[in-house]
């Protein structure tokens, strides 16, 4: 037989070293390419939305900037135009969409006055918003400090989760004080 | 760049660009006319006098955005996202004016101006890269170049009738940038260049909206030039971090290529495979799996496929690279033309080996690039001269002919190297039906049932069966010709001791063949 | 083994694998419009 690596044996070779360690023979044995986060099954071309080669995933359509004709920007011009928001209609979830997405703005802190007034409290510390459970009534207090299980608001997996608390209280945020800043929103 | 720039020159070329940012900043609603304004300013500093002025400014403006990148990335208090978002915002406006002199340079009919501009911009920032590469060697910094080419070509390809009527000069120019900056030139830039050559838009440009794949030429270059690159790494059994995430990016670069553009792989694969390590197994198979989008392959495992009966076997694929050129020296060529013609002299079969043989370093012994053109080239010709005749190619009339001569010379001269690597060339033809492929199925079939040593059939199951093993795809005419092996008893393939010298190997053709039969 | 020439660029591959490019650097900038801009606490999210 051939006894170097270009016959049986140094295939042999190969296929034992990638048993021991796969690493060693990414080459020869190949990876399962359908992990590579590229839909190959697409019916439509994948490079309309390639996130790129070092990306694990397609580009999602908010990734993608589509050429829009300038005249269709129009953000700036209607701005001071756009209807009053009513924030008391709206639900917890669209509350906390606008506090952490319009950083800056009044809105933000409009939002926050309403969290505020539905017994949500901002940390200033642990920068996170925290409610007491409804029903629960067994948090101890002891001078400034309450301990107890309650909501917090996880922004990175957007959604509320409970979680024992020891709270200074005197950290908790005051409610905005919206007419203070004289703007006339809600 | 040695000739001193004139008193005050750099201040007032930062000058300008502070006051283009602000403009840029403020008055994005109507920023043609401002543009215009400024425009006239520059004129009225001496800017647009001619062309010295002119790339004077573009050198100090862009070495100014760069020095900025490297000042706000370097700042250990800044936060990094916040800094990178300065200088896109720096860097983004200063490529808007660019952009904007590009489109209004010149008489709006007369490209040659606005390309001219445009070349010189970009000879700037590829000086500027080079330079700084050498000048920070491992602290380089690809931001701010990174964010330059993409964003200029990105204004460039906006949709816009002036910019239409110039965008394959536009991507002209840009290939030709890569290619310069490519990895081997510019190894601290080769991340960046990889996001750049295989960005949406780019690709999107080159290989779809410019007519009659004018582009398709200029892309299989810059892919040429990542192979190139990578091939000294891949060549080692064990690939370090950096070089695993480069060769991943490329499969993710490939499989967006076969998936959307499978001709282009098809027409550009000889040019691809000569320059990918024999070792690249998956790699080479992805490009040899490539079939065009309106063929449908026949089940390769359909039991008792006549393959000869399929009409496609008699077209051959188009093949884009000029590997008859590839044979040197000239004389050489011109003794395998006279062999092929006149089946003489007979010392030019045992001089064969001597002209591929380059040195004596095991794993570098022969010219790979000289063999793989021979074996293509010596292939098509075995094709023409049967069909010459009349003949279609088979097991049959591929034999007792010159070409088939320089081919059994090659199996029985050559040593194990070199063996394998003539083999790999052979089932780098193994793809999907056309003629090129159906030859030399017949050839590598042909050469193990005419072998006069089980070295050679042993050398012929492993270059098939390595190809096999490796995840997919697989090439459909690897498939049919292994399947052929294995089931047709004429080769009596399960009588070599090969196939039976371990378990694992013994197991891996079994489930092969259980797949197969 | 790599030639000179070859470790030479493998160093600067190696060093550009810390700046990875990341997909967003391709990316136009998104401008941030606000509304109403107005100072908020500096323990509010700033971004």
């Amino acid at each position: 037989m051939v006894n170097n690596q270009f016959g049986m044996v140094g295939l042999l070779t190969f296929i034992r070293a990638a048993e021991s360690d796969p690493n060693l023979v990414t080459l020869a044995m190949g990876q399962d390419l359908t992990a590579l986060g590229l839909n190959l099954n697409s019916i439509d071309n994948l490079y309309p939305t390639f996130g790129g080669p070092f990306a694990d995933s397609s580009a999602r359509p908010q990734d993608i900037d589509y050429n829009v004709p300038p005249e269709y920007l129009i953000n700036v011009s209607i701005r001071e135009k756009l209807s009053q928001l009513t924030l008391k209609k709206y639900k917890d979830d669209l509350l906390f969409y606008l506090f952490y997405t319009n950083v800056g703005d009044f809105m933000q802190l409009a939002a926050a006055a309403e969290l505020h007034n539905r017994d949500w409290r901002y940390h200033t510390e642990e920068k996170v918003w925290i409610t007491r459970v409804p029903g629960m009534t067994s948090y101890e207090k002891n001078g400034t400090t309450e301990r107890g299980t309650y909501y917090y608001f996880d922004v990175q997996n957007w959604r509320r989760v409970l979680k024992e608390f020891q709270v200074d209280t005197t950290k908790l945020d005051k409610c905005p004080n919206l007419n203070a800043i004289g703007s006339g929103q809600p | 760049t040695d000739i001193e720039d004139p008193p005050g020159f750099v201040d007032k070329t930062e000058f300008l660009l502070k006051e283009w940012i602000t403009i840029y900043h403020t008055q994005s609603r109507d920023l043609i006319k401002s543009f215009s304004l400024f425009v006239s300013k520059m004129n009225l500093y001496g800017i647009l006098k001619g062309d010295e002025p002119l790339i004077r400014f573009f050198r100090h403006a862009t070495q100014y955005c760069i020095d900025l990148t490297y000042r706000s990335l370097n700042d250990p208090n800044a936060n990094q996202t916040i800094a990178k978002t300065k200088i896109f915002q720096w860097i983004d406006a200063y490529v808007r004016l660019i952009a904007l002199l590009v489109k209004h340079s010149g008489e709006s009919g007369h490209s040659a101006t606005k390309l001219n501009l445009l070349n010189k911009v970009l000879g700037i920032v590829v000086g500027l890269l080079l330079q700084d590469q050498e000048v920070h060697g491992t602290a380089f910094q690809q931001l701010a170049y990174h964010r330059i080419f993409i964003m200029l070509f990105l204004e460039l390809s906006a949709p816009d009738a002036v910019l239409e009527n110039i965008s394959l000069s536009i991507i002209t120019a840009f290939c030709h940038t890569f290619h310069i900056l490519r990895p081997s030139i510019a190894p601290g830039f080769c991340y960046s260049w990889l996001e750049l050559i295989s960005h949406r838009v780019f690709i999107g440009r080159i290989l779809a909206m410019i007519p009659q794949q004018k582009g398709w030429s200029m892309y299989s270059q810059l892919l040429i030039n990542l192979f190139k690159y990578l091939a000294p790494f891949l060549r080692n059994a064990e690939l370090a971090k950096p070089v695993q995430h480069l060769y991943k990016g490329t499969l993710r670069v490939l499989l967006v290529l076969l998936h959307d553009f499978p001709e282009f792989l098809c027409d550009y694969h000889f040019g691809f495979c000569d320059v990918i390590p024999p070792n690249c197994i998956q790699m080479r198979n992805l490009i040899l799996s490539a079939y065009p989008r309106n063929m449908r392959l026949p089940d390769p495992f359909t039991p008792n496929l006549k393959v000869d009966m399929l009409n496609e076997i008699t077209t051959a694929p188009k093949i884009f690279t000029n590997y008859a050129a590839a044979i040197q020296p000239a004389n050489f060529k011109k003794e395998l033309d006279s062999y092929l013609k006149l089946r003489a002299p007979v010392t030019f079969l045992s001089d064969l080996r001597g002209n591929l043989q380059i040195s004596n370093e095991p794993g570098s012994r022969y010219n790979i690039h000289l063999m793989n053109a021979l074996v293509l080239y010596v292939g098509t010709q075995a094709i023409q001269h049967i069909r010459s005749k009349n003949l279609a190619p088979n097991m049959t009339t591929i034999v007792h002919s010159a070409h088939m001569d320089i081919f059994q010379n090659l199996a029985v001269d050559l040593d194990n190297e070199g063996r394998y690597l003539f083999l790999n060339a052979i089932a780098n033809q193994l793809r999907y039906p056309n003629s090129h492929t159906h030859y030399f199925s017949c050839a590598i079939l042909y050469l193990f049932v005419e072998a006069n040593s089980e070295a050679i059939q042993e050398q012929i199951t492993r270059v098939l069966l390595e190809r096999l093993i490796v995840n997919r795809p697989h090439p459909w005419g690897l498939l049919i010709t292994f399947i052929e092996l294995i089931k047709n008893p004429a080769y009596k393939f399960w009588d070599h001791d090969f196939v039976h010298c371990a378990p694992e190997i013994e197991k891996l053709f079994e489930s092969v063949a259980k797949s197969c039969m | 083994p790599l030639q000179k020439e070859h470790q030479i660029q493998f160093q600067m591959m190696e060093a550009a694998y810390y700046h990875m490019p990341t997909p967003t650097e391709s990316e136009r900038l998104r401008t941030y419009l606000h509304r109403q801009p107005v100072p908020t606490p500096p323990h509010y999210p700033q971004q």
